[in-house]
């Protein structure tokens, strides 16, 4: 159901904190990516999901490299 | 290829835009590239509809998912006008296909392509530049929690899930970067932006690339 009720949203909460924790340790430079509180904080993981990851994927054809030549179908 | 570009400084990139409890990324993408494409070839750059994409596009769901490359189709092959997003404005939900007349103003595409480039990036990176911005879907389930810096880790190649736009990428530093348009909003990120790392298919952003001809 959305909106989440307070207490569903503050257990989400609580758990992104704990995300936060686990995917900022592998933070080894300064360039590396940092995670932490914003909009989304208030979702559990497949709530988000759910509500803003809605693509689907799709399979492309390689993309031809200049100077690449087909093989003959030889024996 | 230069060390750094990005479409932004051509000013044919509008402004990052929120697609709220709405699962249109994949029309926020597609209309985002129509709309750069469309400057670069001379056009004043101007919001079109993504609304018009969402209630339109029929094989597609709406703000329930769907898949750029199904837009992409279903513009080339109807050859549908995208009108301006102050005529058919963006309300976070799925609706009723407006039809517009032929006389109507409006920007229609003449062609796109879709192609595989991992292990190929600095082809993909050639390719931005020729073409203009990049569709691309993207394993996002890690960027809930992301607030800035270059994503190296915790997502995956062949797990795609969410549909952005690449205008750019950055060179000059230890980590080369894609700069990513989202549509989550520009207090998400960098400004909107995410920063992917360029090299080893991060997030598998190399995957699907699509480009539109305008």
């Amino acid at each position: 159901t959305w909106p989440p009720s307070r207490e569903r949203g503050a257990a989400a909460f609580r758990e992104s904190l704990n995300r936060h924790r686990y995917l900022n340790s592998f933070r080894h430079e300064n360039s590396t990516a940092f995670y932490g509180i914003n909009q989304f904080s208030y979702l559990f993981p497949e709530e988000f999901k759910a509500l803003y990851l809605g693509s689907k994927t799709f399979r492309s054809p390689r993309y031809p490299t200049k100077g690449q030549t087909s093989i003959l179908n030889v024996s | 290829l230069p060390l750094r570009f990005d479409w932004r400084d051509k000013h044919v990139v509008t402004k990052v835009r929120n697609q709220q409890v709405c699962g249109g990324c994949w029309a926020f993408s597609v209309v985002g590239a129509v709309e750069s494409v469309n400057a670069i070839q001379g056009e004043p750059l101007e919001d079109l509809s993504v609304q018009q994409v969402i209630d339109c596009s029929f094989s597609n769901y709406g703000c329930r998912g769907g898949s750029p490359l199904s837009a992409l189709s279903w513009l080339n092959k109807t050859h549908v006008k995208l009108v301006a997003e102050s005529e058919y404005p963006f309300k976070a939900e799925n609706g009723l296909c407006h039809y517009f007349s032929s006389s109507e103003s409006g920007v229609s595409i003449k062609n796109y392509s879709a192609y595989d480039f991992s292990d190929q990036e600095d082809e993909m990176a050639r390719a931005l530049l020729s073409l203009g911005p990049l569709i691309v879907v993207v394993d996002a389930v890690s960027w809930q929690d992301y607030l800035g810096g270059i994503i190296q880790h915790h997502c995956s190649s062949g797990e795609a899930n969410h549909a952005v736009l690449v205008t750019g990428f950055d060179k000059t530093g230890n980590t080369p970067y894609w700069m990513v348009r989202n549509s989550w909003g520009d207090s998400w990120g960098v400004d909107g932006y995410a920063h992917v790392k360029m090299g080893g298919n991060t997030c598998g952003i190399a995957d699907s690339v699509s480009a539109v001809f305008v």
